[in-house]
């Protein structure tokens, strides 16, 4: 464990209880898309398979049943308890030209054709284009409330500073794991834009909104 | 490249 990798958790936990903040305070889902937790519940389950056959860590079994507890939460805040306020019309991104190439680049490019290698490596690279339903659907209701703002900074800095924990352990374990620094670049450029507009904007008390 | 068996990041 390193500090980057530490505060890469810790962002990624921020956002996901902003997340769940915004959604209980306000107790409507406006805004949020529900593809794109989904997608997240895909990454997570197909990722964290070994929850009970490899133990690492308290911290790392714990996180790993946080995060999975969550976002299965999550979707069911969106599509159940606050279904009525769940904008389907403008969630609209078509996830099955997310997952059928991701599913098929895992079988093709992965460290070792094994079951479990492959699922982990078709939960990195789809945990690197999850986010995209999300931001299309910004994209198309032309603004994003504030506080989903901050959820999605938090969830961008988290794989941002999960490639300093890279570098890091690069040089300081000679660690590397080149399918998970591609996705995680991938993941993180895909923010870029952003994150333009979040520090451009937000920070200074503005709301974000693209040009429909 | 270093490949641990299996993963022991999140």
């Amino acid at each position: 464990m390193n500090i980057f990798r530490l505060c890469g958790d810790m962002s990624h936990l921020a956002a996901i209880i902003i997340l769940l903040l915004k959604m209980w305070k306000t107790r409507s889902v406006a805004g949020i898309s529900g593809k794109s937790q989904i997608l997240f519940a895909t990454v997570f389950t197909a990722r964290y398979l070994d929850l009970f056959t490899s133990f690492i860590s308290i911290y790392n079994t714990c996180m790993k049943v946080f995060f999975i507890g969550t976002v299965y939460f999550t979707i069911y805040l969106i599509y159940m308890k606050f279904k009525a306020t769940y904008d389907s019309n403008h969630d609209s991104f078509r996830v099955e030209f997310l997952i059928v190439p991701v599913g098929g680049l895992a079988f093709l490019v992965n460290h070792e054709f094994a079951p479990l290698e492959i699922i982990w490596t078709f939960s990195i690279y789809l945990e690197s284009v999850a986010i995209l339903p999300q931001l299309f659907m910004i994209s198309k209701t032309g603004e994003a409330e504030t506080i989903t703002s901050h959820y999605l900074f938090a969830l961008g800095s988290y794989r941002a500073l999960y490639l300093c924990n890279w570098i890091y352990r690069y040089y300081a374990e000679g660690f590397f794991d080149l399918i998970a620094v591609v996705a995680g670049v991938v993941q993180t450029i895909l923010y870029c834009d952003f994150f333009y507009l979040y520090i451009t904007k937000v920070m200074k008390g503005k709301k974000i909104s693209l040009p429909a | 490249p270093v490949i641990e068996e299996g993963h022991d990041e999140l």
